[in-house]
Order: structure tokens, then sequence, then C-alpha cells
């Protein structure tokens, strides 16, 4: 199973052993697990990530915003992944980034620099219309925003959590989500 | 049991794969 997930004590537990969530080209198909829940109209979803372990290079996890629980549906992703440092080849650090899907015919997109964080670190994304913003904070207080864009989502979309280790044959990726709120806009 | 399904994580939260 490419993602396990469990519920306890107000926590998500994610273990990703496979699957990827494409940015660069946007007709391939993710192969990722997704915890959902419908979200209507404008809302937001935001979580504490309190443990982000063994995840190779090319995993990842976050929050995200989709538009269709399907191979090529549009969506935003508010992550965390292991950043390969240049001149420190046996660090790893953690970095907050996003990955997107705008358009099933175009090129996906991404942030260039991954921002690097420390644990815990909150993640959130904004919906107003068409507009999505990803953003992380160290504190759930003052944010830090990643990515603003427009992405023609249709009105009912899911919110939740995804994990994904492309390259993890030998072990789980494990990410921890605390206090997961998904919110509908006043 | 098919990996792929969608199953019930807690009341509420669906885990779905595709790709």
């Amino acid at each position: 199973t490419p993602l396990q997930a469990t519920f306890a004590d107000g926590k998500f537990t994610l273990q990703a052993d496979s699957g990827m969530l494409f940015f660069k080209r946007s007709d391939e198909a993710d192969g990722v697990g997704f915890v959902h829940r419908s979200l209507e109209g404008d809302g937001s979803i935001m979580a504490k990530v309190t443990k982000f372990d063994d995840f190779h290079v090319w995993g990842g996890a976050g929050v995200m915003l989709r538009d269709e629980n399907k191979p090529l549906g549009l969506y935003m992703c508010a992550m965390l992944e292991t950043v390969h440092v240049k001149d420190q080849p046996d660090q790893h650090p953690i970095a907050a980034s996003i990955r997107m899907r705008r358009q099933v015919s175009n090129e996906g997109f991404r942030v260039q620099r991954p921002d690097q964080v420390k644990l815990p670190v909150w993640l959130k994304i904004e919906r107003q219309g068409q507009t999505f913003r990803s953003s992380y904070s160290p504190d759930g207080k003052e944010w830090k925003l990643l990515k603003e864009m427009e992405i023609p989502m249709g009105p009912k979309i899911s919110a939740g959590l995804t994990a994904w280790n492309r390259y993890g044959k030998t072990k789980f990726g494990t990410v921890v989500f605390d206090d997961v709120q998904v919110r509908k806009a006043p | 049991a098919d990996p792929f399904a969608s199953r019930s994580v807690v009341a509420g939260w669906t885990l779905s794969h595709f790709g």
C-alpha cells in the first residue's frame, strides 16, 4: 500500500513507502494517497507537523486542496521535503515548499528555493475564489507566504493530508499531523 | 482487500489512492 494512515489522540500518522506527487509535467499522474474530507466554497486547511522522519530526498508530505480525487486533478500542496545541500552531502534538512497543478495541459510549477524549517511547523492553504495561498509558520501565529496562485478549481473540492516517498524501498517515511483544521469561510 | 480502494480513517476522513 503506497500510503497508510491512522488517527489517534487527535493526530493523523501517515506512513508512505512509494508514490510521487509530480510537478514537472502536469500531464503525468500522481501516484499518491490522500486522506481527505470535503470543502465547499472558500475555506482553509491547517495542520501542525510534529514529525517528519525517514523521507527520501524525493519524498514529501503536507496539506493539500484538490479539485478531484483522480490522477490528474488540479491541486495545491503546502509541504515539507527533505532537501539535499550541495556543500553538506550528509545533511538533509527539512524545507517547506509547494507543489501544484494548475492545468492538466500545461507545465506544473514549484517553488524554486524551498525554505529550510525546523519542527514543529504549521502548514496552511487558504482558498478564496480561484486564489490559493500556501503558507507556513513556526508557531501557528506568524505566517510566511510560500505561494499565491490562481487555480481554476470547482466549487466543491477535497481538503486533506498526503505523503509520498518515491524511493523509500527499505523504510517508511513517517509524518504526524496534529490539530488538523478544515474550515469553511464564514 | 484492494489497497487502492478508498477507506475510512476516522469519521469524516477518507483515504484514497490515485495515480
